[in-house]
């Protein structure tokens, strides 16, 4: 799922700005 | 004894409301001293002539973006919740792929006009006509109803804030893997809701009505997703080349 959704994954690591 | 159950105090219901109502006021669109001070200005007719005259794939590809930036505040409001960010990775991104537009439907009550049937939409305040070129007047239509029934609750934001994060902590949904973990996280947030409900001597039946609009939310994306199919069959390569890719991970 985490392959699938690189975006979405990738805003829930980001630090909370 | 202040005991709402065996391992739920009230301090806890107490903290888990400011919790979450603290970070739905972070994230929301427009701040609420933001939407006092706005100018409800309506569409003139010549504006909503020129929305309803766009070609289709424009008016789709212009509400896919203003709703990939709402869903953006979505993810920011789920990560500033402990309990999310505690949950796997997988479980993190199924709340979010599914419950995300569902929360920005809830959203939209804050930026809608229940006399005039108009919500904020691209700088001004637009009605159901307005969107007429998207082709699907039946979903509209059925976005603006939810929009005023949620109104006419009357919701405060620390209830808003409280029923949006149930509806994310939605363990029904496929693929959880710790759906126990999920499960639990939506109790204590059920229970906060109720607490804050009693706290504002809001009459029983509000929570009963709350609970409806789980449905109507579940209706509202499945049939977001049928149009966007029916879309994507006539124009394949403008979702492909020209919709927010944040919008395509998530309905594609």
């Amino acid at each position: 799922l985490k392959e699938k959704h690189k975006i979405l994954h990738q805003l829930l690591q980001n630090s909370t700005s | 004894n202040g005991e709402t159950s065996p391992t739920v105090s009230m301090a806890e219901l107490d903290h888990l409301a400011h919790i979450i109502s603290k970070s739905h006021l972070e994230t929301c669109q427009h701040l609420r001293e933001e939407l006092q001070q706005m100018n409800w200005q309506n569409l003139l007719q010549d504006e909503v002539e020129s929305y309803q005259s766009k070609p289709r794939e424009v008016m789709w590809q212009l509400c896919a973006v203003k709703i990939t930036e709402a869903i953006q505040y979505v993810v920011e409001f789920a990560k500033r919740i402990d309990g999310f960010m505690d949950l796997c990775q997988n479980d993190q991104i199924v709340l979010l792929k599914a419950g995300s537009l569902e929360v920005v439907f809830i959203r939209m009550c804050r930026v809608f006009d229940s006399q005039n049937n108009t919500v904020y939409f691209d700088g001004k305040f637009a009605g159901p006509d307005a969107f007429k070129a998207l082709g699907c007047d039946d979903l509209i239509t059925s976005v603006f109803d939810f929009a005023k029934s949620m109104c006419l609750l009357h919701l405060t934001e620390e209830e808003l804030a409280l029923f949006s994060a149930f509806v994310l902590f939605s363990a029904d949904r496929s693929w959880l893997q710790e759906k126990l973990q999920v499960e639990k996280m939506q109790q204590r947030t059920h229970l906060a809701l109720q607490h804050i409900l009693q706290k504002n001597q809001r009459e029983d039946g509000v929570l009963n009505k709350l609970r409806c609009k789980v449905s109507a939310l579940r209706s509202l994306c499945n049939r977001h997703t049928e149009k966007l199919s029916a879309f994507r069959a006539i124009y394949p390569d403008v979702i492909r080349t020209h919709f927010p890719p944040l919008y395509k991970e998530l309905f594609g």
